[in-house]
């Protein structure tokens, strides 16, 4: 446990300090610890356990696993995300795990801008066994995305994950051509995107934040995986993330392996984190 | 910012408004706070923190009429004096010179060769980027597209299975061809990982770099530090290059990466294109820290 001797002062301090260092934040971390002050009785263990207790709780708020509801085919799910999060490895691996489940998936090409982006999908395609729908490098990506759709509505498709571009959340144009892409979809089958799933790295500090809350301005965000929490980073971020957007963690990645994708668990997650 | 806060808390403070070794805490702790919002590491604020203290209380900061000005300017220039001196040097010593690039997953390796190759051709160089990732998917591909792009050679492949072999090979063609700079791409990887940092000094000994750079991601947030050390230690970095400096992200990482590593930051990536690169300034990464 991170408490050692020391007075009650003490303990409480290397708690925030364990927060913060974690990248809870700084104002986060001295209001879940100051909530720990209230009524209770001192002793060191107590204090530790009721942080982890306290944090968990809040986590178990948006600890909501991904369901894909009978009946709603094609399923559609865009991801999205700052650049190098784990956007395209975290849909093959999705594709992977929805394959294994028995349902049909297709995934689309949507990031035309980057180099080699259209065949680094098209590796994790096949990896997937699913068929992935791509135009030409440079193309429009609102029109894969329609034609992802489109193929998946006429052959009964279960699941559609599109990619994007990673695209930084301060750049208008960037986020205004994502709204786009919602809204070409939107108008193909009017329930969809039924997920708007938000990739975050582990390793990122508060930054993560603004993140979580621009694109959930500009596009809705349902759902978010948090990548690379097999490194130290202890992506603390969520927990502002959850306190104060309250969007459901769907998974968090734990490898570049096509099975490194585990289903956001509250408990476990605030273990790890202190 | 914080600039704001500290005049507030200045001009409110016992003593009409002047600093004393007394009430400089009050003070201290809002710097505090802004370089914990601003990503910077947590021991290395209280290092900081320290640093400036001594500055402060030995300036005679304590003696000025504008003791807000003061403090804010011995906070300022403390971190650009520690961020690092002006436009740190590319080295090109070997024959040809190797600049081999390293770093966690997704912090703009493959695209940084590409900047750098395109900054160097435009310097008069004749580069030579080598895509060393065999590991993710259609990684040489994209080294290879952006090079296209740039018009710079890119070594071939061709089928290889290691990236031994191809630094090896790719050595010896840039010999042969004579390209007077080598850059490596590597394969993005985790500091614990014990066995792909050893593969990494396994390429280190055979390119004897000029330059081992690490590429870092510039929201990274208190892993920084781990981050650097576990890659100085590893294969000993000779600089930084801090990337996505064109988000809104405070960049606390700079100075956590410089304190613990001692390192340079030599450059800064400033967009996804390949002319998106600049020399790191620490003045102005000093100011984007404070807020
Ligand atoms: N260690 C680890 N690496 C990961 C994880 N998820 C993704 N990666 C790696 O992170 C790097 C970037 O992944 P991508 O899938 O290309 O990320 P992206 O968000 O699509 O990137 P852009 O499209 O360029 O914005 C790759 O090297 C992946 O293998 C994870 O959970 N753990
Ligand atoms: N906005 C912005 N994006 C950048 C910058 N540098 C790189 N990127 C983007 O970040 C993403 C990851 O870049 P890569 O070059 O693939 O990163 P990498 O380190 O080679 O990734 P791995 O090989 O998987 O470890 C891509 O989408 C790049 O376009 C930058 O300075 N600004
Ligand atoms: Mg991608
Ligand atoms: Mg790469």
């Amino acid at each position: 446990s991170v408490l050692g001797m020391g007075t009650r002062k003490e303990s409480l301090e290397r708690l925030e300090e364990a927060l913060i260092t974690a990248d809870v934040g700084v104002k986060t971390s001295s209001e879940i610890v100051g909530a720990l002050k209230e009524g209770f009785k001192w002793d060191k263990e107590g204090l530790s356990e009721r942080l982890r207790a306290s944090i968990s709780g809040l986590l178990k708020e948006v600890e909501s696993p991904l369901v894909i509801p009978p009946g709603v085919v094609p399923f559609v799910i865009m991801v999205l995300g700052v650049n190098g999060v784990g956007k395209t490895t975290t849909i093959g691996k999705l594709a992977s795990r929805f394959s294994s489940m028995g349902k049909s998936v297709i995934l689309g090409a949507g990031d035309t801008f980057r180099a080699a982006a259209i065949e680094q999908l098209e590796i994790w395609g096949e990896r997937a066994g699913c068929p992935v729908i791509k135009h030409s490098h440079g193309g429009d990506p609102g029109a894969v995305a329609f034609d992802a759709v489109k193929s998946a509505v006429a052959k009964k498709t279960d699941v559609v994950i599109l990619d994007t571009a990673g695209r930084l959340h301060t750049k208008v144009n960037l986020m205004e051509e994502l709204k786009k892409i919602k809204k070409v979809v939107n108008r193909e089958i009017p329930s969809a995107p039924h997920e708007n799933l938000l990739v975050v790295d582990a390793s990122t500090g508060q930054n993560a934040l603004n993140q979580a809350k621009l694109f959930n301005e500009y596009v809705g965000v349902t759902g978010i995986v948090i990548t690379k929490l097999d490194g130290t980073a202890k992506g603390g971020i969520i927990v502002p993330i959850a306190r104060e957007l309250k969007i459901p963690i769907r998974f968090i990645g734990v490898g570049e392996g096509v099975d490194d994708l585990k289903e956001f668990n509250a408990g476990e997650f605030a273990d790890a984190l202190i | 910012g914080l600039s704001e806060k500290l005049r507030g808390i200045i001009k409110d403070l016992k003593g009409h408004g002047t600093l004393s070794e007394a009430n400089i805490e009050s003070v201290l702790k809002e710097v505090r706070l802004a370089l914990l919002e601003a990503d910077v590491n947590f021991t290395v604020v209280k290092e900081f923190i320290s640093r400036v203290k001594g500055k402060a209380l030995g300036q005679d900061v304590l003696l000025s009429v504008t003791p807000a000005q003061q403090f804010i300017k011995v906070v300022r220039d403390e971190l650009a004096a520690t961020l690092g001196e002006t436009a740190s040097e590319l080295e090109f010593k070997g024959r040809p010179p190797v600049i081999m690039l390293a770093g966690l997953q997704g912090s703009g390796k493959t695209t940084t060769t590409a900047k750098l190759a395109r900054l160097l051709k435009g310097k008069g160089r004749n580069p030579y980027v080598v895509p060393a990732d065999l590991a993710r998917p259609a990684a040489v591909l994209q080294l290879q597209k952006l090079s296209e792009e740039i018009k710079v050679d890119c070594f071939d492949v061709a089928g290889r299975k290691d990236p031994v072999d191809i630094c090896t090979e790719a050595l010896r063609v840039a010999k042969i061809k004579g390209y007077d700079t080598v850059l490596v791409d590597t394969a993005g990887r985790l500091h614990i990982d014990a066995a792909l940092m050893d593969e990494l000094k396994g390429l280190k000994e055979i390119l004897s770099p000029s330059e081992v750079l690490l590429v870092a991601d510039s929201m990274t947030g208190q892993d920084a530090v781990r981050t650097a050390q576990g890659f100085d230690e590893a294969i000993g970095l000779t600089g930084v290059i801090l990337t996505k400096l064109d988000s809104d992200a405070r960049g606390g990482a700079a100075l956590s990466m410089r304190i613990s590593t001692g390192k340079p930051i030599k450059f800064i990536g400033v967009s996804e294109k390949t002319d998106g690169l600049e020399v790191f300034h620490p003045d102005r990464m000093a100011g984007r820290i404070l807020g």
